[in-house]
């Protein structure tokens, strides 16, 4: 563990807190993409199948329940007891044009076959690419509540801090994993024009609008 | 490695 892997944590784990409670104290989940929260909950359905049968330490273990347990928490508020609120008409982008690739690509490029390293590829891939519906959305809307940036923002810090966190662990234990790397950059690029929203506005006080 | 030497990340 490392201070970037923590804080990466940390941002992550924030991010989770923050939209449940968004959701929770405003009673809505206007303007959340449940189509990307679909795809956070797949994907940590799919990376933390080990949580049954690997022990790291309890702390993973800890992140791991809990990531696992907000992620499905966050769907039954959208889907089910504030499902009145969801705006499906602008959550609309097709998931299985993301999800279709993911499985292809993790067949082609994955360290090995075995079911569960499969599964770890797979969620990956898509935690890459899973705020696009999110990023669509927002575009669709052409706003979103301050509180969402914040979010948003939390969880695209995640990521960066992961690369950081990569590169320290690169000339400290000569450890790299190119899948996640690789994936953690492109992931960390989509949040690019959001990030360059987010701090010249709202980090002013402004309300995040994008450019008309 | 296993799996969760690999893996260790969240």
């Amino acid at each position: 563990m490392n201070i970037f892997r923590l804080l990466g944590d940390i941002c992550h784990l924030v991010a989770i807190i923050v939209l449940l409670l968004k959701i929770w104290k405003t009673r809505s989940c206007a303007g959340i993409s449940g189509k990307s929260q679909i795809l956070f909950a797949l994907v940590y359905t799919t990376r933390y199948v080990d949580l049954f049968f690997t022990y790291v330490s309890l702390y993973n273990s800890v992140m791991k329940v809990i990531f696992l347990a907000s992620s499905y928490a966050t769907l039954y508020l959208i889907y089910v007891k504030f499902k009145a609120t969801y705006d499906f008409n602008h959550d609309t982008f097709r998931i299985e044009f993301l999800l279709i690739p993911c499985v292809i690509l993790s067949l082609l490029i994955t360290h090995d076959y075995s079911p569960v390293e499969l599964l770890w590829t797979f969620s990956i891939y898509l935690e890459a690419v899973a705020i696009l519906p999110q990023l669509f959305m927002v575009s669709k809307t052409g706003e979103a509540e301050t509180i969402t940036s914040h979010y948003l923002f939390a969880l695209g810090a995640y990521r960066a801090l992961y690369i950081v966190n990569w590169i320290y662990r690169y000339y400290t234990e000569s450890f790299i994993d190119g899948i996640a790397v690789v994936a953690g950059i492109i992931q960390t690029i989509l949040y690019a024009d959001f990030f360059y929203l987010y701090i010249t506005k709202v980090l002013k006080g402004k309300d995040f609008k994008l450019p008309a | 490695a296993s799996f969760s030497d690999l893996h260790d990340e969240l």
